[in-house]
């Protein structure tokens, strides 16, 4: 099972909705500091709720949404080889946000997603997303915490 | 536990052995520093790269960390296989002829799997199936600027 | 001590923004927390490289953190000048364009001082007055292989 | 004032004894990974007393020895453009390691070298040397360290 599309609206720097398509084998994505690149990884950790705010460089999920469009809500859609769309919105409200999650367009709970990636190989702990600084970030580590590596894997 | 935890690092430590051979034309190894009890001790790196006498790991170069640090990687990736991998700017320490070694290790991963890349490096790039191009538009928005398709 | 501290800082930030502007087309400034009293806070930065709208510091790219922490250290060294510089590979965040922009900074304070850079990469390598390529023996020591002139 | 020359004999990957040319203006030192640019980069904080051993990526001041030639000395020579020369050198012993400083050839303390360095304007706690990953460790550091640093140079 692959990617075929991502669509991000509103989220981080995609001030403009901006559809994606992912491909088989090796694509690279690059451009230059600044443009969006990281952000699209962030988009899909998002949508599939893979990682904490704090883990997409925000202090809280409402950063998430686009400071210069005005619109007070962000919004992820992934799509895979099997034809499932996984969609997840962050609304801002007067106290603070609401997070939606929809599979193949119906809301669901964060769970019916969880499931659904660990069905298919995909899980928090599982190291198929490393982000930019990680590898000195493991390098610089202390033995016990990349031992705790084995330990969460096991 | 201790079985489940001693499978799983017989097995990324056998593929950390078989990688960081193929990566670098030395040798290198995991060690429990705990050996009757893992959960007592950590886990650090003992590596030769390219052969070579080391004193202490923290001696190691810049690029030679990293590139033991991205075996250890490919090691866990190759033991939990998952249906993608992104890896964002993982050759940064590299010089240009170890991103061509990382680059083909990716190719190679990337038969069975789909991997995006997010990279500077022309090496990287080179050896990539197809580029995806990230700008910024004037008025500030990421714009992705479309799909070359490599024949490299 | 709080005059030492403030006039010290007051320069260090008048630095900043000129460099900062200089190599971002943008505006930063350094932020002390602790207004009445800088030693009951931390110092931060308000940063908007190339007139970005930043939410947080934190949600900079690698690169743009890296820009402004080297404008950073060359705030401090224009205000303490030293007789020599060596910089140790500070261009790895950075794509090619701001390479190119750090380099050309380097040659600039290079005219009244002595710089020694380690670099990989090849706008800076091509912006210097001479090239010192470093490499292994086959008995793994290392061998220093000589200065090219650079008439770039 | 500037630095006319190094030699380096022995000390970590410098196996074989190397002099080093140094000139005005902007110089770049490229090579492979791991050839030894760092290295040489080290060499100038040992000569000068500028750094411990751990920042010199060591526990302890006879690591720096090279392992391989089986000699038990490492040593480096500083020379400027005034014509001083600044020498170091570390003998393992039985039981730790003996520290040696010439000034000009001739044995002096450490203290020597470093007020000689004080009035030329280098000092520790200056940032006229970036070690690689010196800039991700400034990045990442807590707004009160960061303050520190202008404590120390204040
Ligand atoms: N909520 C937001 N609204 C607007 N812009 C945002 C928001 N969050 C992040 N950004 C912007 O996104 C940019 C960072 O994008 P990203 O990290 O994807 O860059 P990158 O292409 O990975 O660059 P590099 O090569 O330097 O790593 C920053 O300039 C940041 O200010
Ligand atoms: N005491 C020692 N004896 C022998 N070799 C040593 C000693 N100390 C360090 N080395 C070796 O020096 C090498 C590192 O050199 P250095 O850090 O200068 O590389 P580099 O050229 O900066 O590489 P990079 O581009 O990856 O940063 C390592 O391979 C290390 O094992
Ligand atoms: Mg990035
Ligand atoms: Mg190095």
């Amino acid at each position: 099972m692959r990617i075929t599309e991502i669509e991000v609206d509103n989220f981080k720097s995609f001030g403009r909705k901006v559809k994606i398509p992912f491909f088989e084998g090796f694509t690279v994505i690059s451009g230059p500091n600044g443009s969006g690149k990281s952000n699209i990884i962030d988009s899909i950790l998002f949508v599939l709720s893979l990682s904490s705010a704090r883990g997409l460089r925000a202090e809280r999920l409402t950063d998430l949404i686009n400071v210069n469009t005005g619109r007070n809500t962000a919004e992820v859609t992934i799509t895979f080889s099997d034809g499932t769309s996984i969609r997840r919105r962050i609304k801002k409200t007067a106290n603070g946000y609401y997070s939606y999650h929809y599979m193949n367009d119906r809301v669901c709970r964060q769970g019916d997603v969880i499931e659904f990636l660990t069905r298919h190989g995909i899980k928090p702990e599982g190291y198929n997303v490393v982000m930019q600084g990680d590898v000195t970030r493991i390098m610089d580590m202390s033995d016990t915490e990349r031992r705790k590596i084995i330990d969460e894997i096991a | 536990k201790y079985d489940a935890f001693m499978t799983a690092f017989r097995a990324i430590n056998a593929n950390f052995r078989e990688i960081f051979a193929s990566l670098t034309n030395g040798n290198g190894h995991l060690i429990l520093e705990g050996e009757d009890d893992p959960f007592s001790g950590g886990m650090k790196f003992a590596v030769q790269p390219g052969d070579k006498n080391v004193p202490l790991v923290s001696s190691l170069s810049g690029g030679e960390k990293s590139i033991t640090t991205l075996a250890f990687i490919f090691a866990i990736q190759t033991y939990i296989p998952a249906p993608f991998y992104a890896l964002d700017e993982v050759d940064m320490f590299l010089d240009g002829s170890n991103v061509v070694r990382v680059a083909s290790m990716i190719k190679d991963l990337s038969k069975n799997a789909q991997s995006v890349i997010v990279s500077l490096r022309k090496p990287m790039i080179e050896r990539a199936d197809r580029i995806l191009g990230v700008t910024l538009r004037p008025d500030m928005s990421t714009y992705v600027t479309g799909v070359k398709n490599n024949d490299g």
